[in-house]
């Protein structure tokens, strides 16, 4: 989809690492807002990524609120020129502007040349630890961690996300003959190169502050709150109820983090 | 996973894998394929039906009775479920394996899908989709890969159903001479493109 193209563009211009979790369709591209809880579909086969679902929840939601919203840092925006040459996409070029400049979209150059702005938003690793610290874990458990805890899902937290600054047109334009092509607002200026006949065209506009791809962090819920930003494959979100033992785990979770704690010494 | 455990990420390893889930649907019944491939049709048709699918099957493989679905959801999971509701695992894992693979695709790839099982297509399209990923590797560099005339006798171009089902996993394609830009970013849909028809050609005994 044009939506998928846009975000595959941006991440192929911004992230080198690799880490950054595609958002796959603008429909729930709001679920993976910074703070959200997630839980992770894993994969079926070694060959494609698991992915990520939203569970209509905030970390906020889970947290007494009792405590000042925490703040989120910006970073960017991050300026990526999309240069279309005739058939094809040729270069893309990104640099990041001042912080806080509202640049939007541009027309850059000629007709057909385009861009856009992205930004990140995301938790600093002192927030992290305030929040922790100042908040405590509502009581009681919150019904949608109830059912998780029951599954053993790993929940995992939004820590990053790269977002629109602005409303991006994109378009998709498929040709009779010729290839097809994908441009950023460009399609009506393509038809002035005269090149190839276009056949169909189809154009999304992608709101500002369309999430198109994130980070995220596990979450552990022991006796206390962690947000363990580099997961080993152990951790696990909720301590599986100790082997041999049939009673009911306790639903309160100071009282099953000490429970975990003596069958770990032990 | 086949027996010594080991998965090479190469088209070797993807075909050894989906051979392994391939063997376990080639020992289904005939009618009991084809019962699976109409309700399949119907999921494939509609996104919610395939989530609501994936989560029973989910919550089967937990050791939990599975609650009736309705829809083309409800009628493929009656073929996989017991009398006491329980999930036969015979039948259900290779089925998840399927539904993994099929999520990861776009909608307008599941139409496609449709349409390919409904023209009884899948096999020519997974012989250019299995063509690409053996001659694309190593998959985690860019290249361009020129694809094979004879497997683009039913059309090439930009409204042919081949160039959209590659388009839609990301790649980059060009009509004359036809090939394919490769982008590493695009494995995990073109491998779950494979494996999706690969499993569906066998499910409609193609």
């Amino acid at each position: 989809s044009a939506f998928e193209w846009l975000v595959r563009r941006v991440i192929q211009e911004l992230d080198h690492g690799g880490d950054l979790i595609p958002v796959t369709s603008l429909q729930s591209s709001t679920g993976f807002k910074p703070y959200c809880l997630l839980v992770r579909k894993p994969a079926s086969s070694w060959f494609w990524k698991p992915r990520y679902k939203h569970v209509n929840l905030s970390i906020k939601d889970i947290l007494e609120p009792d405590a000042p919203e925490p703040v989120l840092q910006h970073g960017g925006p991050f300026h990526i020129r999309d240069t279309v040459d005739g058939q094809l996409r040729t270069s893309m070029e990104v640099a990041a502007t001042g912080q806080g400049k509202v640049a939007g979209r541009v027309l850059v150059s000629d007709s057909s040349s385009t861009s856009l702005n992205v930004f990140s938003l995301s938790v600093g690793p002192n927030t992290w630890q305030a929040l922790l610290q100042e908040r405590r874990l509502r009581q009681p458990e919150h019904g949608i961690l109830q059912q998780l805890r029951h599954r053993g899902d790993n929940v995992y937290v939004v820590t990053e996300v790269l977002q629109t600054q602005k409303d991006v047109e994109v378009t998709r334009t498929r040709r009779r003959e010729g290839s097809g092509l994908i441009s950023l607002a460009g399609a009506m200026c393509l038809q002035g190169t005269g090149q190839g006949h276009l056949s169909q065209k189809k154009t999304v506009t992608i709101p500002s502050g369309s999430v198109l791809a994130f980070r995220v962090a596990l979450l552990v819920i022991h006796s206390n709150l962690e947000v363990i930003l580099f997961p080993d494959k152990k951790q696990k979100t909720f301590q599986p109820p100790p082997t041999g033992d049939s009673r009911e785990p306790p639903t309160d979770i100071s009282m099953k983090g000490c429970i975990s704690n003596f069958w770990t010494d032990a | 996973v086949p027996a010594n455990g080991t998965v090479t990420e190469d088209f070797q390893g993807l075909r050894t894998e989906v051979e392994a889930v391939s063997k376990e649907l080639a020992l289904m019944d005939g009618q009991l394929c084809q019962l699976l491939l109409e309700g399949l049709e119907g999921v494939l048709r509609d996104q919610l039906a395939l989530q609501a699918l994936e989560e029973a099957l989910e919550q089967g493989l937990s050791s939990e009775p599975v609650e009736p679905l309705g829809g083309p959801a409800g009628a493929v999971l009656e073929c996989l479920v017991s009398p006491s509701r329980m999930l036969v695992l015979e039948l259900a894992v290779p089925f998840v394996y399927l539904l993994g693979a099929l999520n990861t695709l776009s909608k307008v790839q599941h139409q496609l899908l449709v349409e390919a099982m409904e023209l009884k297509t899948l096999s020519r399209q997974l012989d250019l989709v299995g063509s690409l990923l053996e001659k694309s590797a190593p998959w985690q560099k860019r290249s361009t890969v020129s694809l094979p005339p004879e497997l683009l006798k039913s059309g090439w171009g930009g409204e042919t159903p081949a160039w959209v089902l590659l388009e839609e996993c990301g790649l980059e394609l060009r009509e004359d001479p036809p090939h394919v830009h490769w982008e590493p970013q695009a494995q995990g849909h073109a491998c779950a493109l494979y494996a999706s028809l690969t499993l569906l050609s066998d499910l409609s005994r193609e």
